[in-house]
């Protein structure tokens, strides 16, 4: 209970930082290797010309993410957690210190790959955006509920695999929207780019509400 | 810490519960639908001539993974963690009473898709069994090296996607074996049933030492 409660006083600290620099702040979530730097990876690609990036990288360890964010010329910070399953507002809160705050317009916050803990560590973030990749299972939504319940957006990624897999996206969705009726689904492929550009719109337009 | 203790004391009582019945014990661990339900439906299919299986399955919400095990004709009973990450020894010291021990030759306990906090609490297992899907990365073992660390055996299934995924098959097994160079190592597709006949005689010999 004391530690959820330090958290949130942080995350506040934090969210108000980023609202007096107009940044949008995305708290990207997922199991591990649902797609989620490939994601960031294709997105700050694509849109670096229209919007000023900044991504956090939480991982347990090695700073791989980090480099493969960095090799875009996006700034990017690792911070690797050791034994501990989620990113908090308190590291959150020490990573922007690597950033130029009134330089960005758009920090994305990598979490650590986990579809239960994070759900539970608000960041100070503006949004929660889950990854569920068609390889995982089409039954996560109502497995790991909590993780959905508390998404705002649901990327369905690697859709260039459903002739390979059992995933119903039908059902999918349903299960989801069962969990969170107002959550906004992109169905996407990083690979062959199917559905990037509605993501790309629904970003562009959440930073302009923004500011 | 006293959690761990006290998770310890209640992992060594399960212990020694097991030993005395001559059952195997099995900690399957990995991500979110990596594949584990799947390859239990197929193992005690194909060997529930030659051994009597027992299955306890651990997710946060459902009875989904039970009932499949349970339509193969397997005992299976379903514990949810609500909002707890991980199985631990309270819970399964609790959940084996819903079957008869003596009539055991293989318990086989699904964790919590997770592949960070199950690697830190005994359930009272003989071996760790951790899966990874070729969908999630050539990259998991650097990035989750606790889990690596701590597992005996690892599974590296959905190797019919190999064709359609980034994934260095010979460079993930330098990282695992990197973490834990004793770790047995099975490449193989609940799909296509590759590799199955290895991990099926790798069990056996295993329950055979056991007894
Ligand atoms: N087929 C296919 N593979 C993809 C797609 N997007 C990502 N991948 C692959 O999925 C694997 C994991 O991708 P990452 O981007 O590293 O996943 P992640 O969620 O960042 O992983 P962690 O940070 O370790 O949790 C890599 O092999 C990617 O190439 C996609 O759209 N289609
Ligand atoms: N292509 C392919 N898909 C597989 C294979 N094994 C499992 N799958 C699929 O992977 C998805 C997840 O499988 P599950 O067995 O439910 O995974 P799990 O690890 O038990 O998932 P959780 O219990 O929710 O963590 C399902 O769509 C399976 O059909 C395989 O060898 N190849
Ligand atoms: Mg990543
Ligand atoms: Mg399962």
């Amino acid at each position: 209970k004391n530690l959820l409660d330090k958290n949130d006083r942080l995350a506040a600290q934090n969210r108000a930082r980023f609202s007096d620099e107009d940044i949008l702040v995305i708290n990207l979530l997922s199991s591990p290797g649902s797609g989620k730097t490939t994601l960031v990876e294709e997105t700050v690609t694509d849109l670096g010309a229209q919007l000023r990036f900044a991504v956090l990288e939480g991982d347990q360890q090695t700073s791989h993410d980090a480099d493969r964010i960095a090799a875009t010329g996006t700034p990017a910070h690792q911070i690797n957690t050791g034994s501990g399953c989620h990113l908090d507002a308190h590291m959150v809160g020490h990573g922007v210190e690597h950033f130029t705050l009134p330089d960005t317009d758009v920090l994305i916050i990598e979490n650590v790959g986990n579809l239960v803990c994070p759900a539970s560590f608000d960041l100070g973030e503006d949004l929660k955006a889950t990854v569920l990749s068609v390889t995982e299972g089409d039954d996560k939504p109502l497995k790991y509920p909590q993780m959905f319940r508390a998404s705002d957006v649901l990327l369905i990624n690697k859709i260039d695999l459903l002739p390979h897999v059992r995933f119903d996206l039908d059902a999918c969705r349903r299960y989801a929207l069962g969990i969170r009726p107002d959550l906004k689904i992109f169905e996407i492929s990083c690979y062959d780019k199917t559905g990037m550009n509605l993501w790309y719109n629904w970003l562009k337009t959440a930073h302009k509400q923004k500011t």
